[in-house]
């Protein structure tokens, strides 16, 4: 892990009264190779060196702790500043002062967004409120049988789209339709598609002006690569994201895209997906994810 | 010596960023860099000559994708297995599948042994019904590995070729890693090895976690293939240059879009030019 390999570093600094440029330098490069190894992505990972190595220099270390432990600190205590939003109260749900709440999942093809709604629904019904689900992706095969199925494993009340019935509109009929079918919440699970999909990305962003949720999250997959902030970007550019949900964290995935995705938009993470199972979405903890990414 | 970071036409940092942007290791980047950094030395009249450059990175990554990669047509009666963790694209690959093998002549048959997740079966069933091709399911409770029993004591005689879709599952879970070793070894009971193909599904968007998938993976029922999907998006999928370097085993197709059609055999040279700039 890298806090053993930053222990063996700085054994040899022990008693070196400062940190310095010199000395820092190979635990820069060793910290680099981690978060690489993380999937970090790689300016986020040049960001937070910079950050590293600011707070460090010149850091006097008091003789009861190695250089090494210092810098653990530092590390440790800057991932988690990157996790943290500044605005506490950013990572619940946003609900809407006249119901129903709205939340309009988005993201890349197979990331866990159909799962995930039907998670939110149950994680909400349990927390008292009335959610419902809208099936608004009408391309994957079987898409709406999917959420069909989840939603009566929960429950929860679901909206399917009527014959011809487009995904705009299958959403425009459930805002209208909630109440009075005893939702106060909506869940919108759309189809999975490519930040480069002109015309699916238009489709998406008409949803997003037209209903107009408060809540719209990008759905993340713990083992996205350097690439997913290049998608994040567009997603956020386009629908104004307020908000990311992690999903499959129960894999070895070391989720350094979170960080990135973070560090780049500084949305909120409301929740992580932890299993296949209904009740497998937790709030985030950032220290939790840190000490994960940095292995 | 040569002072590679002042060469005006090519920036070995740049060169460096471009490869680990790609999702390809640090660790196989070094060692691409490495190469190319000896292969300029042999040759240092081409120092700065970027072209020259260029076109040496491209054959050291093609050759990362060829040596030891290579793989024989499908034999003519084929059991492929599809593999993998959760969404990567298996259902999909097995539908796009069973329609290009339809196409080069083949009786094909869809087998859907994802009995876990909800509605897998009906995505499968559409699939077949979309591609004209049958498909076997499971009875009510039935265990995919039972499911495969059924089907391949039924195999011996026609020549065909059949498409396993099983669910996903994450490396990390025991359980059910033996579930899947528990099927491969009912199918390898049944069939000559020869004609049972283990294919892992990989998402191109993945980053470094596609090396301990694979690693568990063949640790544990032996892949013959890799299938690389959704490389319609703007991930390069580089890790499949240090699985190449690492596991030997071949690419042999890569997912291009949704639709039936977006399927095509693996091309290294071609999987190289859209990497690199
Ligand atoms: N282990 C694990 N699996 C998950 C999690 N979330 C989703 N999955 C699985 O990931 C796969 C894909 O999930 P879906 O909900 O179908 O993904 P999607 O984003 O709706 O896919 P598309 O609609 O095709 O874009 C399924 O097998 C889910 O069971 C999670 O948190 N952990
Ligand atoms: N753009 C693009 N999308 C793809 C490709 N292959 C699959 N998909 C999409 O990815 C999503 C997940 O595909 P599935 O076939 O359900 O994935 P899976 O591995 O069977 O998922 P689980 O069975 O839940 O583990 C679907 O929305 C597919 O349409 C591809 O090559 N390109
Ligand atoms: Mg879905
Ligand atoms: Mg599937």
């Amino acid at each position: 892990s890298i806090t053993e390999k930053l222990q063996g570093i700085f054994k040899n600094l022990r008693g070196q009264g400062k940190l310095t440029e010199q000395n820092i330098e190979e635990t820069l490069k060793q910290i680099r190779a981690s978060l690489l190894e993380a999937d970090v992505h790689l300016e986020a990972i040049q960001k937070f060196l910079e950050k590293i190595k600011q707070k460090s220099l010149g850091k006097e270390v008091a003789l009861s702790l190695t250089p090494g432990q210092v810098f653990i600190k530092i590390v440790q205590s800057e991932l988690i500043n990157i996790l943290t939003p500044k605005d506490k109260t950013s990572t619940r749900l946003k609900f809407a002062p006249a119901p129903p709440t709205l939340i309009l999942l988005a993201g890349l093809q197979g990331s866990g967004k159909t799962t995930t709604a039907a998670k939110l629904a149950y994680y909400y019904k349990k927390d008292g409120r009335k959610p419902g689900l809208v099936a608004a992706d009408l391309i994957r095969p079987a898409a709406i049988e999917q959420l069909e199925v989840l939603a009566s494993q929960i429950q929860v009340p679901i909206f399917k789209p009527a014959a011809g019935e487009k995904a705009i509109e299958v959403c425009i009929r459930a805002v209208k339709s909630a109440l009075e079918s005893n939702c106060n919440m909506l869940i919108l699970d759309t189809a999975g598609r490519l930040h480069v999909d002109e015309s699916m990305m238009s489709e998406i962003t008409s949803i997003a002006q037209r209903v107009k949720p408060s809540n719209i999250l990008f759905v993340a997959d713990a083992m996205a690569g350097q690439d997913i902030v290049r998608v994040v970007t567009t997603f956020h550019n386009k629908l104004h994201l307020t908000g990311t949900i992690l999903t499959k964290a129960d894999s070895d995935a070391r989720g350094g895209a979170i960080l990135s995705i973070t560090s780049t938009t500084e949305l909120p993470i409301l929740f992580v997906g932890t299993s296949e199972k209904m009740d497998g979405l937790e709030p985030f903890y950032p220290d939790r994810i840190a000490s994960r990414i940095l292995g | 010596v040569i002072n590679y970071r002042t060469t005006p036409e090519i920036d070995f940092n740049k060169l460096e960023e471009t490869l680990l942007l790609a999702d390809i290791s640090l660790q196989t980047t070094e060692n691409i860099l490495k190469t190319l950094k000896s292969r300029i030395e042999s040759n240092s009249s081409k120092s700065n000559d970027s072209g020259f450059i260029v076109e040496q990175l491209r054959q050291i990554l093609v050759d990362k994708l060829q040596i030891n990669n290579q793989r024989g047509p499908l034999s003519e009666s084929t059991i492929i297995l599809l593999v993998g963790v959760n969404g990567v694209g298996k259902t999909t690959t097995a539908g796009k599948l069973a329609h290009q093998l339809t196409h080069q002549g083949r009786s094909v048959t869809l087998v859907a042994a994802d009995t876990f997740r909800a509605a897998a079966e009906e995505q499968l069933t559409q699939w077949a019904s979309r591609v004209k091709v049958d498909i076997v399911k499971g009875l009510e409770n039935e265990a995919p590995a039972t499911i495969i029993y059924k089907v391949l004591k039924n195999f011996s005689e026609r020549t065909q070729t059949i498409i396993i879709d099983t669910a996903g599952r994450l490396h990390t879970r025991v359980g059910l890693m033996e579930e899947l070793k528990k099927l491969v070894r009912v199918a390898e009971k049944m069939i000559p090895l020869t004609m049972l193909e283990k294919w892992i599904v990989l998402d191109a968007n993945m980053g470094q976690n596609a090396i301990h998938q694979v690693e568990e993976f063949h640790q544990g029922i032996g892949l013959t293939g890799i299938v690389l999907t959704k490389v319609d998006g703007t991930a390069k999928g580089g890790i499949v240059i240090s699985l190449a370097d690492r596991f030997h085993i071949p690419i042999v197709y890569l997912g291009v879009g949704e639709t039936m059609d977006d399927i095509i055999p693996f091309d290294a040279q071609e999987f190289v030019s859209a990497l690199l700039p």
